[in-house]
């Protein structure tokens, strides 16, 4: 699944 | 992932070291407030709950089951450990956290990017860590002789703050998919800002060598 570029930070 | 990211988990991870070392050897938790610590807590559980579904990579699920794992544990020495519970400071920790819970949750159910359950929660623990730190600063006020771990406990947690603006700003540039909504600048700002008084007496009390004291 493609992840939003802020939900791949902690 | 660029430095300022990857120094800024570091940092994060840090403060918690720092934390769980001044729980598990010294058996203390003296100036640290459970208020804070409980709602760190619930920021991420609130924002991991995509850690089994969305795959990222595996430092970024080590890194949220480390995360989750060592602030509920946290708060588990605070309230149940049988010597460490005892040097808890309840009597100052009395800022009540859920003055700042409910806001967060009303301003989450208005503004977020889609409303759904995850999201909602997601960005209303955007919200709550932006603040989670007050009822720490509060305490911290109102400590006498703040020990060195508890003081670098809070300075390892704001440059972990202001490391990221510093990584959200070299995305903004180099990341054309990377565009940040302004209510995350905001409140990831509004977090790093409530850390400035602390860091001016930090570092002036380990300039002059002195012990770390907020004035009242």
């Amino acid at each position: 699944t493609k992840v939003a570029a802020a939900k791949d930070e902690l | 992932m660029n430095i300022f990211r990857l120094a800024g988990d570091m940092t994060h991870l840090m403060s918690i070291v720092v934390l769980l070392l001044k729980m598990h050897t010294i058996k203390s938790c003296a100036g640290i407030s459970l208020k804070t610590q409980e709602l760190y807590a619930l920021v991420f559980i609130t924002r991991y709950l995509d850690i089994f579904t969305d795959f990222v990579s595996l430092y970024n699920t080590v890194m949220k089951i480390f995360f989750l794992g060592t602030s509920i544990s946290i708060v588990w020495y605070m309230r149940y450990h049988k010597v460490v519970k005892q040097s808890y400071d309840k009597d100052h920790d009395t800022f009540r956290h859920y003055f700042l819970i409910l806001p967060c949750f009303l301003l989450a159910l208005i503004i977020n990017d889609e409303f759904t359950f995850r999201e909602v929660l997601w960005t209303f623990s955007l919200y709550l860590e932006a603040v989670a730190i007050i009822p720490q600063l509060v305490l911290l006020q109102r400590t006498k002789n703040i020990d060195n771990l508890t003081g670098n406990y809070v300075f390892f947690l704001g440059a972990y703050r202001g490391l990221y603006i510093l990584n959200w700003i070299y995305r903004y540039f180099t990341d054309s998919h990377y565009r940040r909504k302004g209510i995350t600048w905001t409140s990831g700002i509004v977090q790093t800002l409530l850390y400035a008084d602390f860091f001016y007496y930090y570092i002036r009390s380990w300039r002059r060598n002195e012990r770390l004291n907020l004035p009242a």
